[in-house]
């Protein structure tokens, strides 16, 4: 029998989780989630079991040396978006900036969300999903993946507006940016409206026997940290602490730095006058702009926990295989470095779990909810048991094949080497084995 | 199904030193592509020559090289790659599976 699909991605988020080990972090909406499903604690890129050479054919004669480089998902949003949502690589979607779209510049391959449609089911998208703009051929590939217009929230567009309150008493646009919620347009925030929608989305297709696929994008983690501002009180400044390792690595070849471009445009950053490109940024600013991210964490959190409370209320939560992950990760201070713009593990480590129920969780319908809220604002921290877990490395290239097989269908079939020509292939690998499989080693 | 594996990244870059556009390069300015391979042991990473027309890149043309064995420097901060012989680990790399 086919399952539903509720697909939520963060973005910019790191495994800052407390399923993943986070001491710090309040995001216990998604711990329960991980606690009742399949968490993969090594998601950074693709990990490929078969290995295209690409480079023998301008290898200096006479070199006996064959190197094969399976290459895959970079840390940046449109490429990475677009390589996990079509299970492409970036060389093979040759994408590595966000100003093309892949059915005209690379080729005509399907998305995850395509093939759920091409297969019956009704898909929605939600927030930020695709990357908007050129990218997604500014209509977040609708009408190929969507049964419907993409949605979006209005509120966004303020996102980048002079929305924060500075010591002046003017408003700006800054990197820190958690303000009164009430006093803001509409009276709202990015994702709370998108989970709004989502709800509403979702009251629609409960007693609709044709099956659905939500996509649901939070903005948050990303930049500005535009936050309610009660959800700083969780993390006071007095115990914050810088990155264990702040500085600039003395070997950091400096082609592997990267200078955080996005973060230093703010209005309070440029207000500090840090040196391009190795700054540093002074060290009490540091302590907030990692308390922002945390309490964006715990913001987002909420909204999961709104979401799944609602899947849970209409009777889905047992008919339903929910995904959560981010595009990539980001730095906070670690090796000098802010952003996500590197190879480093903190912008390549994402958080990758599967509810799937009846595998991963056994619903007991005579008692209480699969997915109850907690508030993080309110509700001391619950302590969960995060049992069924991977430790082995797993790309989000296997996504695609992945959801699939889980939801009730069939798993695409892998790509052949040169796959520009194919439009319905995976270069990932399908992950259901891991389910029932006990990871040995 | 439990043999360790490998994961992939990659970064491009418009030059060899910090710059404004480091970040976010245009396809026409990348003219360095980072490839990372990480295990559970290291995460080795090469930054080599690419041609943003052919999307090539040119093993022959190393930029620069990381090594990082994460037993003892989980954090990522100590590179030792210039205490390997280059093409030693080419030899290995090669070997993957």
């Amino acid at each position: 029998e086919r399952r539903n699909v509720l697909f939520i991605m963060a973005d910019d988020l790191r495994t800052s989780l407390g399923c993943y080990g986070d001491s710090v972090v309040k995001s216990p909406n998604i711990d329960q989630l991980a606690s009742k499903s399949k968490v993969f604690l090594n998601a950074y890129a693709q990990v490929s079991w078969c290995c295209i050479c690409l480079c023998s054919e301008i290898l200096p004669r006479g070199n006996l040396l064959k190197l094969c480089f399976v290459l895959s998902q970079q840390a940046v949003c449109a490429p990475s978006r677009t390589s996990m949502l079509t299970s492409r690589r970036p060389d093979t979607t040759r994408l590595y900036d966000f100003k093309s779209y892949w059915r005209v510049h690379s080729g005509n391959y399907t998305t995850l969300p395509q093939y759920f449609k091409s297969q019956g089911y009704f898909t929605m998208s939600v927030g930020k999903v695709f990357h908007p703009g050129i990218a997604s051929n500014h209509t977040d590939d609708y009408p190929y993946s969507w049964s419907i217009p993409a949605y979006h929230p209005a509120s966004f567009r303020y996102e980048k507006e002079k929305m924060c309150k500075g010591e002046d008493g003017k408003l700006h646009a800054n990197l820190l940016c958690a303000v009164n919620v009430t006093q803001q347009p509409g009276g709202t925030l990015p994702d709370m409206e998108s989970t709004d929608e989502a709800v509403r989305l979702l009251k629609t297709r409960a007693n609709d026997d044709v099956p659905f696929f939500l996509a649901v994008g939070f903005h948050k983690p990303h930049i500005p940290f535009r936050i309610p501002q009660e959800y700083l009180g969780l993390y006071p400044i007095e115990q914050m602490t810088l990155a264990p390792d702040p500085n600039v690595p003395k070997l950091l070849p400096p082609v592997a730095y990267n200078p955080w471009t996005d973060v230093r445009k703010r209005d309070d950053v440029q207000k500090l006058n840090i040196s391009f490109p190795y700054g540093p940024i002074p060290k009490d600013f540091q302590l907030r702009i990692r308390q922002h991210y945390y309490a964006a964490v715990s913001y987002m959190d909420a909204q999961v926990g709104r979401l799944l409370r609602t899947l849970d209320e209409l009777g889905l939560a047992n008919s339903t295989t929910v995904v959560f992950t981010s595009d990539h990760g980001w730095s906070l201070g670690e090796h000098g470095e802010w952003a996500k713009y590197s190879n480093f593990d903190v912008t390549t480590h994402v958080p990758l779990i599967f509810f799937v129920p009846g595998v991963t969780s056994c619903h007991d319908q005579l008692r209480e909810s699969t997915f109850p809220f907690i508030d993080p604002l309110t509700q001391s921290k619950p302590i969960f048991k995060i049992d069924k877990v991977m430790r082995n490395m797993v790309e989000l290239v296997d996504v695609f094949p992945t959801v699939s097989y889980m939801a009730g269908l069939k798993a695409p079939q892998p790509c052949p080497d040169i796959s520009f020509q194919k439009e319905l292939c995976t270069e990932g690998n399908n992950l259901a084995y891991t389910f029932q499989h006990q990871e040995q080693g | 199904q439990d043999e360790e594996a490998i994961s992939f990244s990659q970064y491009p870059r418009p030059a060899d030193t910090p710059q404004v556009n480091s970040d976010l390069p245009d396809l026409k300015d990348i003219k360095i592509m980072g490839y990372s391979l990480r295990s559970r042991d290291y995460r080795y990473t090469l930054w080599l020559g690419f041609n943003p027309k052919t999307f090539k890149v040119n093993v022959s043309d190393v930029h620069a090289g990381e090594l990082y064995m994460l037993a003892d420097d989980p954090g990522q901060d100590n590179n030792v790659y210039s205490d390997f012989e280059p093409s030693v680990m080419l030899t290995k790399m090669a070997s993957l599976p």
